[in-house]
């Protein structure tokens, strides 16, 4: 209802999942992510755009989602891979 | 530019189109294609041969919904297309569903989101610079396409520069066919090197400011395909830029006469100009350069024979002990017209020449060739240049005639 005419806040999600930012939901844990995870992986995805980095889903970061893009993931180099235990 | 981690062993690639397009001819397709895989072979030896049956590395198919990847495409809009690293195999799947053209702004460009594809079959991953090709965003369609200097120094991080020549047909104005690397002299710095100012991005780049266009510096020299025009990169930015530089904030601050502007990346931070006297009270106009130093992390402003140290985080920002005589920085002449932090080291730069001063003992640096030193052959990677010291005259230094 925040986006009329962008996507909704759970495709958003789905959009940072898909591209890297937030690790896949976890159907057993009902798909719940912390605020904090959810700020964090949004402030990365408005860091590598170049937006503003607010952490939150504001219009501008709706708007570039909303944009015709490559299916592969942002985060895939060897800088964003785990770290070995 | 980001690689992912694997490339193709070989130079020689073939690629074979498994599936067609339904809204366009194959020739045409397979022209586009070409094209596509040209933009990377014209900075590297690559070779890429099209075949039309057998094994090939790169396998290019027009598939819509689930195509037995386990990836999905979306239908019109969205994702346009998805490849896979060399490691993966290198194949590109485009989304059948999007309606692929060809010199047209309607639609989606075909070669444009080729090139790019092929750019992950090669090893790049998706570049954070917005001008980039290997940037993940469609931007629509660009009639006079080149590639951006962050995707050539990807491609070339992978597989080299080209050493090869081709005799291909150039596809555009600076994509020449000749065996030089991409990276040569440029005959405008080269022949005057004096610049406006010079300043680090928060990307890491270095760049140089010069009337109404500018350079990027690499560690060899000058940046393949400069100069741009400032006024369409940074836009709403004037020409003839007397000093810049980037703060921890990660903003871009750029002064002329009585005003400031300020920039994340490109993009203004806000309605600017603004006063100087209001953004950087205790600041005169007109400056000649300005430095965050490395010693303090303090913003120091010079002009003519003084110089202004700024603290934000203190009020006034510029205490009344300032200003103080340029001298004071050992070995730095007055006047100066850039200056630059570069791995670790502040240098200045006035007339021809440029200086290196040294934290530790806070003077210019005593070296071989000793300081001032030519800045077209040190930084604007201009060969013909005078490589040792250079002499001073009243207003200018110029090359001394012994070299």
């Amino acid at each position: 209802e925040d986006n009329p005419g962008l996507i909704s806040q759970t495709a958003a999600m789905n959009y940072l999942s898909q591209f890297g930012y937030l690790q896949p939901i976890n159907p057993t844990s009902g798909g719940i992510i912390s605020q904090d995870t959810l700020s964090k992986a949004i402030s990365e995805f408005q860091a590598f755009a170049g937006l503003n980095i607010t952490g939150d889903f504001d219009e501008e970061t709706y708007k570039l989602m909303a944009l015709p893009r490559c299916g592969v993931k942002d985060k895939v180099g060897p800088g964003f891979g785990r770290s070995k235990r | 530019y980001a690689l992912q981690g694997s490339r193709w062993r070989v130079k020689k690639l073939t690629y074979k189109i498994s599936k067609y397009p339904r809204n366009l001819p194959q020739h045409k397709v397979d022209v586009e294609l070409n094209k596509a895989f040209k933009v990377w072979s014209e900075y590297t030896d690559l070779v890429f041969i099209q075949k039309k049956s057998g094994q090939v590395h790169i396998e290019i198919r027009f598939e819509k919904g689930e195509h037995g990847d386990g990836d999905p495409f979306d239908g019109p809009g969205g994702t346009l297309a998805h490849a896979y690293f060399p490691v993966y195999g290198g194949d590109a799947h485009f989304d059948d569903a999007e309606q692929w053209t060809i010199d047209s702004f309607r639609g989606t460009n075909l070669f444009q989101v080729a090139a790019h594809e092929f750019g992950h079959s090669l090893g790049l991953s998706h570049s954070d610079v917005k001008t980039a090709l290997m940037a993940p965003f469609y931007r629509g369609y660009e009639p006079y396409f080149t590639l951006d200097d962050d995707d050539i120094q990807g491609i070339q991080a992978l597989y080299g520069k080209k050493l090869v020549s081709t005799g291909g047909i150039p596809s555009g104005p600076r994509y020449t066919t000749t065996t030089s690397p991409p990276s040569e002299e440029d005959s405008e710095l080269c022949t005057d090197p004096r610049v406006d100012t010079m300043f680090n991005s928060a990307e890491g780049h270095m760049y140089v400011f010069k009337g109404d266009r500018y350079w990027r510096l690499t560690a060899d020299g000058v940046a393949v395909g400069y100069p741009k025009y400032i006024s369409h990169s940074w836009k709403g930015l004037p020409g003839n830029i007397d000093a810049a530089f980037t703060y921890k904030n990660g903003k871009t601050y750029f002064f002329k006469g009585s005003k400031y502007w300020r920039y994340v990346g490109k993009r203004m931070d806000g309605d600017y100009p603004k006063e100087i006297s209001e953004g950087f009270t205790g600041i005169p106009d007109n400056i000649d350069t300005v430095t965050v130093w490395t010693g303090n992390g303090k913003i120091y402003f010079y002009k003519g024979t003084k110089f202004w140290r700024f603290d934000p985080a203190q009020k006034p920002p510029v205490k009344n002990t300032y200003p103080k005589l340029t001298s004071n920085w050992e070995g730095v002449p007055d006047n100066l017209d850039a200056s630059i932090v570069y791995r670790g080291y502040t240098y200045f730069f006035k007339g021809n020449a440029y200086y290196r001063f040294n934290d530790r003992t806070f003077s210019v640096d005593v070296a071989e060739p000793a300081f001032p030193r030519s800045t077209a052959y040190w930084w604007f990677g201009c060969r013909s240049a005078t490589k040792g010291t250079l002499g001073e005259t009243d207003e200018q230094l110029v090359t001394s005639s012994n070299q």
